[in-house]
């Protein structure tokens, strides 16, 4: 379902460009449960990005469900987005002057339901991360990672077939990560493709596939004791 | 150093008014290495933005240094935060159009440091963190654990008797989170009182007091084995 091949990001800086993406090759298959680790500044977030349609990569391919997603125009990787991925970003990136009701509820637009029918979804997964009690609470009347859990929520709402999630319990405690984490499993058991960058082992060992990176490349890639 | 007396704080939601800290006493003496912990949500931000004299309680009082807050002035409270106390935020609130290196050398302003010396502190401490390789990078051109490191740096850099920090090592791999540890641990073994609010296990065992709260309160607060 994911097919990056030679794929390479620059950033320009003053002068220099950076490569913080060196070749990377990487095939996920549909329902996989992958973790993607590595050092702080080693290419992670900017993978994703590439992989969730977010950003376009300086070299190589990437076809998404056999799609050329280089070919694409804006219009049209908006429109995949927004209906076939979530993603939970490393910041968050919530509506500041909206509710957490309404954050969540924002993606069912792109999926043509109902008002009523946004509602109650929205209603039901926040309440799945244990936030039924913060619907009207906008993100600066939220903690951490109550608006960890709204993005994690937003993310989830229209049950997309592929979940990305950037580092989605680092403002958690264990108790609220483990119900994060027993989501994913639950999501992962019914079909969902899972791919989550993570600095914690707990969050790693629930995958069942763990690519490694540094400096921009893959160092390795193996599969888990779960796998 | 820190005695917080009977504090409670309440927020307005609409019509109601909710209490998310309810009656905290908490005396922290000079030199002191305190780790707060508790579930999401539970009040610990809430409670170092009291202690980091960036918010007022709605009761009780809070004496900083033998000094009663409650009856300092804006301009008084602004001119304790700038000098005494080093604060680093769950959601680094770093300067967006500036570099890291203008970030970390701002609150030497503050100190009456001439330009060559403030850029000279400011380079040693983004160096001590690991990011002399990125003073020029702006912060959406960092990643999510570099920009936790500026802020952890901007805390550091005018050497503060009262260090805060709220989740400082959220973001960041083990390596990381160990190098920042030990530059932590440094500080107190020099007389700094290091007050950390974590999830971590890893990092709260590098304190030597636990406070934990739970919807609000204190529910318990122990010398850890490294007492
Ligand atoms: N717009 C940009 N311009 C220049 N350099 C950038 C830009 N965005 C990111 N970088 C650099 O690219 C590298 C990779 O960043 P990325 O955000 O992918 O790291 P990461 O692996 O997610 O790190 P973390 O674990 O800290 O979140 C970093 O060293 C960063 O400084
Ligand atoms: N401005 C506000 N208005 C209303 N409620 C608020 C406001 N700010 C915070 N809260 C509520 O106060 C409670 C405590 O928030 P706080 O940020 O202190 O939690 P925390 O312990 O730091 O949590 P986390 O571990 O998720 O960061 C939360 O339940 C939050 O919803
Ligand atoms: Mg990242
Ligand atoms: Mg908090």
């Amino acid at each position: 379902v994911l097919d990056l091949a030679g794929i390479s990001k620059d950033y320009r800086m003053g002068e220099s460009l950076m490569r913080v993406l060196n070749s990377v090759d990487l095939r996920v298959e549909r329902g996989e449960y992958l973790a993607i680790i590595g050092p702080s500044g080693s290419g992670k977030s900017t993978l994703m990005n590439l992989v969730g349609c977010l950003d376009r990569p300086t070299e190589g391919s990437y076809h998404l469900n056999g799609k050329d997603v280089g070919e694409l125009g804006d219009d049209a990787l908006a429109d995949i987005r927004n209906r076939e991925i979530g993603f939970i970003f490393q910041s968050f990136n919530l509506l500041a002057r909206q509710d957490a009701l309404h954050n969540v509820a924002q993606p069912l637009v792109y999926r043509g339901l109902r008002h009523g029918k946004r509602q109650k979804r929205a209603i039901e997964t926040l309440t799945s991360v244990g936030l039924a009690d913060r619907l009207h609470h906008r993100p600066n009347q939220l903690s951490g990672g109550q608006r960890q859990r709204v993005a994690i929520a937003r993310a989830l709402v229209g049950e997309p077939a592929l979940i990305l999630a950037d580092e989605p319990t680092g403002n958690l405690d264990s108790k609220s990560s483990e119900e994060i984490m027993r989501l994913f499993d639950d999501l992962n058991a019914r079909g969902h493709t899972m791919v989550i960058v993570t600095h914690e082992n707990e969050v790693a060992e629930h995958t069942r596939r763990i690519v490694r990176l540094r400096d921009g490349r893959i160092e390795s890639d193996t599969p888990t004791a779960r796998a």
